[in-house]
């Protein structure tokens, strides 16, 4: 059975695009075999594998319009078993072009359904915004991560994206499942303190015990278009990404 | 004349609302008359100013929506001579609503003209997208300020986001100008001095002198209700923000 998780956060820059990476490496790294999906006009998931978005001849736009398949569009990448979805600018104008068509909604989620299972996880990294294709990410997925920064700005924005979460299970997808993820922790920031004491007040169980803290070998991964996990294998986020792939298995196997 | 200016990125992250916010501080700190305008659903700058966002029973919404004019929605801050014009979560209703609509891009420009000269300058927050609401930014403002965090996804995003503006100024904006801004700077950063290097070579006079760089008290600043150069005065990011006030101020005048 294939596992679909959803990185979504309408906040900006809490590091959904370098968790699917990293995640989607670490879970390859374990054996499984694996496929990310970038649903971002700004196409870095697609970048961050060493691709170049405006050479991407068939992207997942095709798929949520109903043109290809998801296998069509699909390529390997150089880690083996990490397989992408691709993304290009071009996903900008589908947002308002899918809004209203009857069922819009279920496109992602119909697409995946027609593939047999080739991976044993699906990951999708959303764009920051509320748009159709979140919804069709989070109308896909069985688990949804949502990357938290601990700061003012990203803390008040979990509300309206837990709003979202309830209205989702009512209306197209009533097994939806969330977790919490801490990224980019400064411990010594009393900010980050104040506010991750507060994530796990109010959180609690739906929190992820793996916090990812700040380091500077992630933000050069990207360059080299690897994973943390195959680019700076020894260093501290690579093991934090490698207990969140962990905890992420034992999380669906206990459904 | 009352000088207009955007700051947008579609890169989520960078210290939009953070700038937005920081720079009408130091504008109204040497007297200006300021109205800042929060065009994002996640209203994080109406939450800066210390209100809160679900209870704004008017918001930029309906001035988009022409119900209201700007005059009527806008809202007297804690701080002297800032005001600011509301936002709430049913923004991104609206950004579906308005497309498609004949001139849906001029709303804000004409809801400005409008407004007797009242303001020195009228600052614009905008979302992490390239949506109706973004484009109806661009097209009102004189000058777009992008703030630029020295990283490889942010940097990526650069591309498109000039592509936005030669588009904007063919179609509906000619007179637009922009500004690059590096925020969040972290002088002990490999990755950020390389980066900071190619934007200056690429960009060079389009970029503002100013850097600011990471600072824990803008982090402090939103749960307080008051820009840094109000609620730090003496910090560094404080002296940052005024220096960007006064090259902001230059930049206008030179025209
Ligand atoms: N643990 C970390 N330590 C240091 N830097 C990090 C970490 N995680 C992410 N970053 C960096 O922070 C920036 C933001 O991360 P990223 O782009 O993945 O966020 P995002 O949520 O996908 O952003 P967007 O909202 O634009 O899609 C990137 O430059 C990334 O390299
Ligand atoms: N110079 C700085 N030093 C330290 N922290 C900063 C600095 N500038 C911004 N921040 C923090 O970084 C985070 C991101 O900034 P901010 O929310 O202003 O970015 P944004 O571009 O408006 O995000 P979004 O794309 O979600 O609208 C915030 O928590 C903010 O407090
Ligand atoms: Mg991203
Ligand atoms: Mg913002």
């Amino acid at each position: 059975m294939t596992a679909v998780i959803a990185i979504a956060n309408h906040k900006g820059g809490v590091a959904k695009t370098t968790t699917c990476l990293s995640l989607g490496g670490a879970l390859t790294e374990q054996g499984f075999q694996v496929l990310v999906v970038d649903l971002d006009p700004q196409a870095h998931l697609t970048l961050s594998l060493g691709f170049r978005p405006e050479e991407m001849r068939h992207t997942v736009a095709e798929v949520l319009l109903e043109q290809q398949s998801i296998v069509a569009v699909s390529r390997e990448t150089q880690v083996a078993g990490l397989d992408l979805v691709p993304a290009s600018g071009e996903l900008v104008i589908l947002d308002k072009a899918l809004y209203g068509r009857p069922g819009y909604e279920f496109r992602l989620r119909e697409a995946l359904a027609r593939m047999s299972p080739l991976y044993d996880f699906i990951l999708m990294d959303c764009p920051p915004s509320f748009g159709t294709i979140t919804l069709n990410a989070l109308t896909a997925a069985h688990l949804l991560v949502i990357p938290v920064q601990c700061e003012y700005y990203a803390w008040h924005s979990l509300r309206s994206m837990l709003e979202l979460v309830t209205l989702i299970r009512e209306k197209t997808n009533p097994i939806l499942r969330y977790r919490l993820l801490v990224t980019m922790f400064d411990v010594r920031s009393r900010v980050h303190r104040l506010v991750l004491e507060q994530v796990h007040r109010v959180f609690s169980s739906a929190v992820f015990r793996t916090i990812i803290q700040v380091d500077a070998r992630i933000r050069e991964s990207p360059a080299h278009g690897l994973p943390v996990v195959y680019y700076a294998p020894k260093t501290r986020a690579a093991m934090q990404y490698r207990a969140l792939a962990e905890e992420v298995v034992a999380t669906l196997s206990s459904a």
